[in-house]
């Protein structure tokens, strides 16, 4: 793919730092123009969609042109001016299901280099019993000098850790170093040119794929752990052997026109056998709706054996046609559940969920998102937990996330493919073990302040609760804590004191990374917090979210929706105006990307002898 | 330490880096005829992080007042105060407003100490407390002069030389090494400096943001800006 083989890629390094979560990656690429005239290099990474862009950094003789992160609004006079001319190639673009590419494009002089830096930041989230770190790899060259190193400090104490890469064979399989000692680990993968090449004789290389770090930490019984840094907490909260709560479930599924096919019978199939697994203590009901709303039994049942059989018999039957009635659907399945409560048919202890399947828009019955929002709003007025499934590209899955958020749920989407079964299983499994219900975080008053969310619907089995907040006195050092919820028995609620520890003693050999790491820790989840919040409450409350969240992003410098990263690169001398216009999608703009990313330069030919003499401005952004 | 030079009048400051190995004590302010002394002795960092140069700040403060009878010993701790052989020993911990014949003091828990001396010098030093368990940073100061007219002109010091006035230009600004901090040229106490746009925070008003304070940088520990070298100003012991 790189020719003239002129550009040579000389460095590619991944340096990524994890410390209690917080995982802070550096993406390094330095290439050379080797050929006598100029070229374009092209940089291309891809980043997790959780992740937060940093700092961008380009290096060109000497010179470093550096991203600035701008209020959006500031910035989108440039943006305007851009779109003007007619140039609107993105800077960042939706890439398959996790990631985002970040690619951007720079003219080189005649034997000249040019060294790139992304830097993105996220707090990897436990899922299942493990954190998951992805790094995208695909240099689509031999690179003189290639290096993933990773390090990860979790104070809690690591349980496992595995390292591998989709690209992975038996012949690079000892490349993958990985030391693992009780509260840190060192993963590192570093081919030479010739481990990298996919065969004795040719050039190709044979690093294209996931790298992925799994681990998971030892967690603490009751309390949870509470790190304090140097005036700001984090509270990592996943307790273990807890038994799960029963659940009351009503799968509600679209079985519209547009659900025909492949969609229909993937549905069926994952229905089956979720219903197959359901714990008999569990109550459930099915909603189907097109046009008009179908229930299996006019109320829910206990998952026995037998209704089981009864309602896969039912899920068998489903099939696609008419349109889609998604409001009277939900309201329906609101109200089973609040019937089922009155008449106390539910067992006690127990939490109550909906899982909505769609494909497409609402286009029967109510129409309007915002009158469906508020009437589901109002009959569920906050009891049941609302999750809501995507299913491929037609659905506009900004209004399904708004009814999700505005009912303390999430929203998912669900490729189109092959394996949509096993990912409409997979987010089932992630949901429908709850441990705890209503779950509540109590911290004085007096004692800190700019906490995040503290109250929570559920506690999943294997994912983990994270709350942060800032000490009202630096000098503090401990403070009482208090954890209640509902838990299968009775109530739960652990009391006890989150204290300092000294990081001197934990991590006596490193160098001093947490304390930087706990505030932007406690900035990144605020912003994702406030920006929940700009789909949730009264308008006076989204403004205030809005400025706040606003604020944060600049002050960390993290490109969020509401910040854009301005850069500025060398000018290309032929075009005036040589800009690119960088617009992260939102999830209703994001498609299915077949391209994947390059995590190093790429050159193209270019097509006439340029070279950059004065600097212009070119952005990154988000949305 | 980060010394900065405001000239409200020009609209205009200036500033300078004094780096040197920690405990080196600097003598800020020396007015024979007053009988004014400021020395201040330099901490370091608790230990080296790998990924940072060396810094030094000010860890304690002597003051003495010899026609008053005043001696102040200010640390990250305490505050040590005489006069005329009393002695009293105050706390950052705690509010505390003391009113003398020839002295105010009035300490904001936390957060700073302002000194009035009858008739000749008002400052504020401001404690910035860290995170006592961090394992690189501590405590330190800062001295800040609110009213230095009364000083006599015989006023030295790596502050009080400047406190009857210091003239400069600035000319010819020109692109630096930092596309965003310009640099120029000054032409002050008879030497041509190339100087760079920049600022300094001034933490009075707010102790942990603090406010910026745009600035001409001198670079070399204030070579050029300075009287003599930094080496002149180094004394043996707090008082």
């Amino acid at each position: 793919s790189v020719n003239p083989p002129q550009i040579e890629v000389q460095n590619v390094k991944i340096a990524c730092k994890v410390a209690s979560r917080f995982a802070h990656t550096i993406m390094t690429s330095t290439a050379l123009n080797k050929a006598n005239i100029s070229q374009e290099v092209v940089f291309e990474v891809e980043l997790p969609k959780t992740a937060f862009i940093t700092n961008f950094s380009m290096e060109i003789e000497g010179k470093t042109y550096v991203g600035e992160v701008k209020e959006k609004e500031k910035a989108k006079k440039q943006y305007e001016a851009a779109v003007s001319s007619g140039q609107t190639a993105g800077l960042v673009k939706a890439s398959g299901r996790r990631m985002e590419k970040f690619s951007v494009s720079v003219n080189i002089a005649a034997n000249s280099s040019v060294t790139f830096t992304l830097t993105y930041e996220e707090l990897l989230q436990r899922q299942l019993g493990k954190y998951e770190l992805i790094i995208r790899v695909k240099p689509k060259q031999l690179v003189q000098h290639f290096e993933i190193v990773a390090d990860v400090y979790e104070p809690q104490g690591i349980a496992f850790l595995d390292a591998y890469g989709t690209f992975i064979t038996n012949e690079l399989l000892p490349l993958v170093e990985k030391t693992v000692t009780d509260k840190k680990a060192h993963v590192s993968f570093s081919p030479t040119l010739d481990q990298q090449r996919k065969c004795s004789d040719c050039d190709g290389t044979q690093i294209d794929g996931d790298f992925f770090i799994n681990y998971d930490v030892k967690h603490a019984e009751d309390l949870g752990d509470i790190q304090i840094v140097n005036g700001y907490f984090v509270h990592f909260f996943a307790p273990d052997n807890l038994q799960r709560l029963p659940k009351n479930v009503v799968f509600v599924i679209d079985t519209s026109g547009s659900m025909s096919g492949a969609k229909m019978q993937q549905t069926r199939e994952a229905l089956l056998t979720i219903l197959s697994d359901l714990p008999v203590e569990d109550y459930f009901a099915l909603v189907a709706f097109s046009s008009g709303v179908v229930t299996w039994r006019p109320s829910l049942q206990k998952a026995t054996e037998e209704n089981v059989k009864e309602a896969k018999a039912f899920v068998q039957t489903l099939s696609a046609n008419g349109w889609t009635n998604m409001n009277d659907a939900v309201l329906r399945a609101v109200d089973l559940l609040n019937v089922a409560k009155e008449q106390n048919t539910l067992p006690e202890n127990s939490t109550s969920i909906i899982l909505l399947l769609t494909d497409g828009d609402p286009t029967s019955g109510e129409r309007n998102p915002d009158k469906i929002h508020e009437n589901v709003r109002n009959a569920n007025r906050g009891n049941i937990t609302i999750f809501c499934l995507g299913f491929g590209y037609d659905v506009k899955f900004g209004f399904l996330e708004v009814m999700a958020k505005q009912n303390n749920g999430l929203a998912r989407r669900i490729y189109e493919a092959s394996d949509a079964v096993v990912q409409l299983q997979g987010f089932y499994n992630e949901i429908s073990n709850v441990l705890l219900a209503d779950v509540n975080f109590h911290y004085p008053d007096n004692a800190v302040n700019s906490v995040t969310g503290r109250q929570f619907n559920q506690l999943f089995n294997g994912a983990e609760i994270v709350v942060a907040g800032r000490l009202n006195d630096i000098e503090m050092n401990d403070f009482p804590i208090e954890v209640s919820a509902q838990s299968v028995d009775n109530k739960y609620v652990v009391k006890g004191q989150a204290s300092a520890q000294d990081w001197n003693v934990i991590f006596p050999e490193q160098e001093y990374i947490f304390g930087d790491f706990t505030e932007r820790l406690w900035a990144y989840l605020t912003i994702q917090n406030l920006l929940d919040k700009k789909d949730k409450g009264s308008p006076e409350e989204k403004q205030n979210a809005t400025a706040k969240a606003l604020e944060l992003s600049l002050k960390y410098n993290f490109v969020t929706p509401l910040t854009s990263m301005v850069v500025t690169k060398p000018k290309d001398e032929e075009k005036q105006e040589d800009k690119l216009i960088a617009d992260k999608l939102t999830e209703d703009e994001r498609r299915a990307d077949a391209q994947v990313g390059i995590p190093a330069p790429i050159s193209r030919p270019a097509t006439s002898h340029r070279t950059y003499t004065s600097p212009s401005v070119n952005w990154v952004d988000s949305d | 330490p980060h010394f900065i030079i405001e000239f409200p009048d020009q609209n205009d400051a200036f500033c300078f880096n004094i780096d040197d190995t920690p405990g080196t004590i600097f003598n800020l302010i020396t007015d024979p005829l007053t009988g004014i002394m400021v020395n201040g002795q330099t901490i370091g960092d608790k230990k080296i992080d790998p990924e940072k140069t060396i810094s030094t700040y000010f860890g304690r403060f002597g003051i003495i007042h010899a026609k008053f009878g005043i001696r102040l010993v200010v640390t990250t701790q305490d505050i040590l105060v005489s006069e005329k052989g009393k002695q009293a020993k105050l706390f950052w911990s705690e509010n505390t407003a003391i009113k003398g014949p020839n002295m105010d003091l009035h300490v904001t828990k936390d957060r700073s100490l302002t000194v009035t001396l009858r008739n000749s010098m008002k400052f504020v030093i401001i404690l910035h407390k860290v995170w006592n368990k961090h394992p690189y940073h501590q405590d330190y100061l800062g001295f800040y002069t609110l009213d230095s007219h009364l000083f006599s002109e015989r006023v030295h010091g790596l502050l009080g030389q400047f406190f009857h006035g210091v003239t400069f230009e600035v000319s010819d600004v020109f692109q630096g090494e930092d596309p965003d901090k310009p640099d120029a040229y000054m032409f002050v106490k008879g030497h041509n400096l190339t100087v760079t746009r920049g600022w300094q925070k001034d933490f009075r008003k707010d102790v942990k943001k603090g406010e910026n304070v745009p600035c001409w940088f001198i670079h070399n520990n204030g070579t050029g800006i300075i009287d003599g070298v930094i080496g002149d100003y180094i004394v043996s012991g707090l008082f």
